[in-house]
Formats: C-alpha cells, structure tokens, sequence
C-alpha cells in the first residue's frame, strides 16, 4: 500500500531550471502526480519530476537542485518531486541507496573520481547507469555496513569512510518533537509512513495545507498533535499510526515567553499557579488519571511544566487549560488569567468591532491558515471583495467585513469549519481595564417586551406535562 | 437539576456520547442546530462520529418503543467566541417539530431580559435525590438585575454573563444540565436567554447563579448557520 511518491520529497509551487538542458528534458505527458512518480521510478534517467496540478501534466527530469547548472525558481503551477536518495544528506540503512554529493571521507580526505584509475587503481567499482558511481561521492556499491566511501586522492589512502550520519541521528529533537523537521520516515518497527499528502492507506485530518506550520512533509515523521514524540500514519492498513524513533538533542532549549502573573499568545509559556477553571471548578491534578484518563503524563512532557493541578498549555490550545475534578466536565479553559499588559499593547489588537483592522495576522485562533478572500475553497465565500469592495479582503488577512461584533475574522483552509476568529484581541478598553471591557457598549437597556416579536418558535403544548409511564 | 419538578421543555435535548450516555444539555434553535457548552466537549476539533442528540422525550432512557423519540447524531461543531464558551452543534438532519419537539426562540442582539422575568432551567442531570432523576426536570428561577449580581459576587461579572437570583429552597442546575436552556417568556413565546455554564456548587442558596448570555452571540449563532 506505499504510494510510489514515497520515494520523492516535494517542493510545492517550484521548478528547476537547467542551462543547458544536456540531455533535453522529454516532453511532458498526462498523468497524476503518483503516475508521474511510477514513471520516473522506473526509468534509469529520471531524478525528479515537475507535476503541474492544473493540466496533470508531468516532465521528467535527469537532474535535481543538486546537479551543477540547475538552479530553483518559483513557479506557482509546478510543484517540483525530486528522489529523495538524491537530496538527503543522510543515509538510510547502510546507505547503499544514498545519491547525495559528498565527495570527502570522515578524515576530510578528498574523494577519487569513480571513473579515474589513479592515484589508486580499481578496475571493481566503475561507473555504470545503474550504480551511481558519479563524479567523486561517496557511495556504497558492495554494501559496506560502515555507509558510503570512496577511494582518495591521497597515494597512502586508497579508501575511507565518508562518515555520513544515519538519518534518524542526524537531526536529534527537542521536548516532544513538535518542532522537528528531519528526514526520518519510517516507525520505529520499521515499518514505512503514509505521506501527509494522501489519504490512503489511512485516512485522517492533518491535511498539509490546513496547518502549514506543522512541518508535514512528504513522508517523513512530525508530531502535529502534540503527542509525546514524532509519529506518522503508516503504510500498512492495519495499523494507523506509530511512533518513529529520534534522537532526543542533549540540551533541552529555554522555554520562551516564560510568565507566572499572565500569560502572552497562547500561554505555552505560562508558569503560573493558577488552579481552578473560570467557572471555578478545581482542576484535576496532571499526574492523576481521575476522573479524566488523558495522555499528558508529566513525565512524558518534561519540556510542559505539568505540575500539580496548575493551568497550562501543552497542546498549542488557545490558552492555558486543565482537566478539571468535575466527570462530566472534561477540559476547561484558565480564560481568567489575564493576557500580559505588553501584549495588549502590541499592534495585532483592534478597536471597536475590527471593522477597522488592516493587520497580517491571517490565522484564527486556532491556528488554521485563513483562506484567501477570492478563493472559492474550500469555502464558497457569501463575503468577497468582489461583494464587500470596500473592506480591504486582502490576501488571507482577518478582516471584519461584516462588522461582527465578535471581532475580525476569516473563512478557513480547514474544509470543515467555514469560518473563525482570529488570534485578534480588543485593544485595551476604556479605563485601561481588561475582562469584557472593551470600547464598544455590549449590552442594551432592556427593550419593552411588546416591541419584541418572534416566528414560528418558542412555543409549546402546555397540557402536555408529565404523564408517569 | 435541584429542586425542580418532571416537565415539558420540547427544546430541550440529551446530548449524548458514543456509549449512548447523556452527559450534557442543549437548546433547539433550528431544526439541524443545538446550542450548548464549550466545556461539554474536549476540544473545537472534537471527532463527533457517533455523538448524538435526543429529543421528543420526557425520558432520559426511553423504551425503544418510545413514539416520540428523535436520535439524531451531530455532524459537527463550531466554536463560538472566545469568551462565549458557548458551541453550536450542526446535526447531520433536520429534527422533525411535531407536540414534543420546538424550537426556542433566540433573543434580539444585545437584548438584557429585564429583572424579575421568571425564566426556567430543564435538564435531565442529577437531582440529587429532590426529583425523578429518569425524566426531565424543569425549574423556575427568577433573573436578577445586572447591577445587583455584579454586587453580589463582588465584581466578578462580566457582560457575557446574566444572573438568576439565589432561593432559600436551593433551586438549580447540576451535573449533567450544562449547556441546557435558561428560557424566559417575553411576549408569550419561550425565549433562549441564558446557557448553563458549570459550576463548583449545585443550587447554591447564597450566590446567584451564572448563566451565558445568549443574547451577546446571536449575530454570531446567525452566522453560524448561514455560513
């Protein structure tokens, strides 16, 4: 069940560009973008492939970014497939697949062109369309458990290791992974990943485009969800996901945005003893698994700071949260603690309604990316600047067009939730205070009860009260 | 609910988990969506498959051979203001209206029910042994002016939040009511004012209790729905 773009790492909305193009790249033939990656698995030639999602059009290609005289360059039609063997600059097993350009052996030694006899001559390993004895890179041909080597250009060398990390050490990660953006995609049994692209073999809602920030490239293993390590879906349909093994870096990075007395974003970084929710429920404490069994355990967060039963945020949640004491009340918002004064202040705040507001910020709350005001999808808008041409719908940026008294707000790239509020808040009100005031009045006088009419609601049969059964 | 009695309340629905276990209330505005409370679900992006509502029913566990009863599941959720901590819930049909099934009228923007309005709760929660915990309880609670409340809990009210006033008899809502109804009778229909929002203390007989003001998010509910 592994899709053949397994074996490509994508570049959205680039092509290369070779000069001169020796030999010519073939013409481009129809295709999805897994065809074209069947396709060029299977030629010797191929190394990359330009998909244009339009036309389903693809070109093979016989070179990669790393070829000498190709260079990138944006290209809003193409998204670009290249091997990944020949981009990584790691090795996977005993690197006998590795096509990288390292040409100096662990000793710093250069490496001896394949093809040349001297100054150490070797008649076993020549180059050959299939075994990628290019130029002078390390490479593994018989399958050394060392990795790549080569022979060297020092007469008293004839070979060397080249040293080349294997990839699940080359990029060790930091606290739960969230941030991790290395190459590694298989599980730690071994087994391969789905890509984040595709929804097959399993089918799930980390789709790439609905949170850009996450990393989900490719195949490779990323922790979107803050679990407690990097994991992926897998390519094998009975089993949806699994965690993949990474190095954990030796040194554990200084949290940021570190407060106790309020909180700043999303209040990841809030240190605070705040313990009960704003209904004033206590919260349960982290490392108790009653009344709410979770998957937070202290232990497994060291980097979250989940001590006692304070309000914290280690899921990227708007706001600092807890489990709370009560069963039928699982999470709760800590909305009480108040946002740092210096925050308030920053320029991303808005007056009034935000009919006003002509900032960047273009995700909501929960950080989904907006989607662009004269995009048709996910969302069919009812509000474009075709309709409102007066509101600034720039880009993907918040806007309140519609003058909702909730604030800016935009359609968004997640298909099930049309639109949201964004990580806007009311700049400081009148008085300088915070909680609920803001300068806009929020309530009326009550309005005399024969002005207010209703339709075809809030009726009801009062002969029908209880009857016992 | 504390202190109240078995009722009729057709826009009052069991919202009910994947066990079939009703764990929290809601209010019927459209026949295919249910306000509730943000803090009955354990996210914004909460898989829904195989969450329910019930409705047409005095029962929480009718018979299967129940004529009234409605099961239909939730497709999904929308999140309502930060502050709102209210959820509006799209149901994968449309509910049928029938004798057992209404909607509830949502108030005009920004409207304050006036003080004094006798407004009741429903929900199929505990009772605490003062009421038929197998069927629908409603009670009446009489809503207490803004100011007063702000007084009563020492400045800790905020707009988006309306009061009923405290009774000695320890009349409320409890576990298993969140999210339920506070409706009021204006203008001889039943009007959605308030959602019941958790709190520490069931029926407490020296605070008033606090309720989500409806009234502060119906352009959002509005455009929840058009959207």
């Amino acid at each position: 069940h592994r899709s053949p773009l397994n074996d490509f790492q994508r570049l959205r909305a680039t092509e290369l560009l070779a000069v001169p193009t020796d030999p010519p790249a073939p013409a481009p033939e129809q295709g999805s973008a897994e065809q074209c990656a069947q396709r060029c698995a299977a030629s010797m030639q191929c190394r990359a492939f330009h998909h244009d999602r339009q036309s389903q059009l693809c070109q093979l290609l016989p070179w990669t970014q790393h070829s000498p005289n190709v260079h990138v360059q944006k290209n809003i039609h193409y998204d670009l497939y290249q091997k990944k063997d020949y981009l990584r600059d790691c090795i996977v097993a005993d690197g006998t697949s590795y096509r990288g350009t390292r040409a100096t052996t662990e000793k710093g030694l250069r490496c001896q062109h394949w093809r040349a006899t001297t100054p150490h001559d070797h008649s076993r390993f020549l180059p050959s369309l299939r075994n990628g004895l290019e130029e002078n890179y390390c490479r593994n041909p018989d399958r050394d458990k060392r990795g790549p080597w080569c022979y060297t250009v020092d007469p008293n060398v004839r070979h060397q290791s080249c040293g080349i990390k294997k990839c699940e050490d080359a990029v060790c990660m930091s606290c739960n992974g969230e941030e991790y953006r290395g190459a590694v995609d298989h599980t730690e049994s071994g087994t391969e990943c789905q890509r984040w692209d595709l929804q097959h073999p399993h089918k799930h809602p980390y789709h790439p485009n609905k949170y850009p920030d996450k990393g989900l490239d490719d195949n490779y293993c990323r922790n979107p969800d803050s679990s407690e390590r990097p994991w992926c879906y897998t390519t094998d349909p009975g089993r949806e996901r699994e965690y993949c093994r990474i190095r954990l870096c030796k040194k554990r990075p200084r949290p940021l945005n570190v407060t106790t007395g309020c909180f700043r974003g999303r209040g990841e970084g809030y240190r605070g003893r705040v313990n009960v929710t704003v209904s004033g429920i206590h919260c349960q404490r982290w490392d108790a698994q009653t009344p709410h069994q979770h998957h937070f355990l202290p232990e497994k967060y060291p980097c979250k700071d989940l001590q006692e039963n304070y309000c914290r945020n280690p899921d990227g949640s708007e706001a600092p949260w807890c489990f709370t004491t009560r069963p039928s009340v699982r999470v709760a918002f800590c909305f009480h603690i108040r946002r740092c004064p210096d925050e308030l202040g920053a320029e991303e705040c808005y007056h009034g309604h935000g009919e006003h507001y002509r900032g960047h910020v273009s995700k909501t709350r929960k950080g989904i990316t907006c989607q662009p005001w004269a995009a048709q999808a996910p969302h069919v808008p009812q509000i474009s600047p075709v309709t409102h041409p007066e509101a600034h719908l720039e880009e993907n940026y918040c806007r309140n067009p519609d003058n909702d008294s909730h604030g800016p707000w935009c359609y968004t790239m997640d298909p099930r939730t049309p639109f949201d509020y964004c990580a806007i808040k009311p700049c400081l009100g009148v008085g300088g205070c915070r909680g609920g005031a803001s300068d806009v009045p929020q309530l009326t006088p009550a309005l005399p009860a024969d002005v207010v009419t209703f339709q075809q609601c809030g009726q009801r049969d009062e002969r029908l009260q209880w009857k016992g059964r | 609910i504390i202190g109240g009695q078995p009722g009729n309340s057709p826009w009052t629905v069991s919202i009910r988990n994947r066990a079939g276990v009703h764990f929290c209330g809601g209010s019927l505005v459209k026949e295919q969506w249910v306000i509730s409370m943000r803090q009955c679900f354990s996210s914004c992006d909460a898989d829904l498959v195989g969450y329910k509502v019930q409705l047409g029913t005095l029962f929480k566990d009718p018979g299967p051979g129940d004529p009234d009863q409605q099961t239909i599941p939730i497709e999904r959720i929308a999140c309502g203001p930060a502050e709102s901590q209210l959820v509006m819930l799209k149901l994968v049909r449309p509910a049928a209206l029938n004798r057992r099934v209404a909607l509830i009228c949502l108030p005009p923007e920004r409207y304050v029910v006036p003080a004094g309005t006798v407004c009741e709760i429903a929900g199929w929660g505990e009772t605490r042994g003062t009421g038929d915990s197998t069927v629908l309880n409603v009670a009446r609670l009489p809503v207490l002016a803004h100011g007063e409340c702000h007084a009563a809990l020492r400045g800790r009210l905020k707009e988006s939040e309306l009061c009923t006033a405290p009774l000695r008899a320890g009349v409320g809502a409890c576990e298993g009511d969140y999210g339920g109804p506070l409706a009021c009778l204006t203008a001889d229909c039943w009007v959605l004012e308030g959602v019941i929002t958790p709190s520490r203390v069931c029926a407490r007989t020296d605070q008033p209790a606090l309720f989500i003001r409806v009234s502060l998010y119906v352009d959002w509910i509005h455009k929840v729905m058009k959207m």
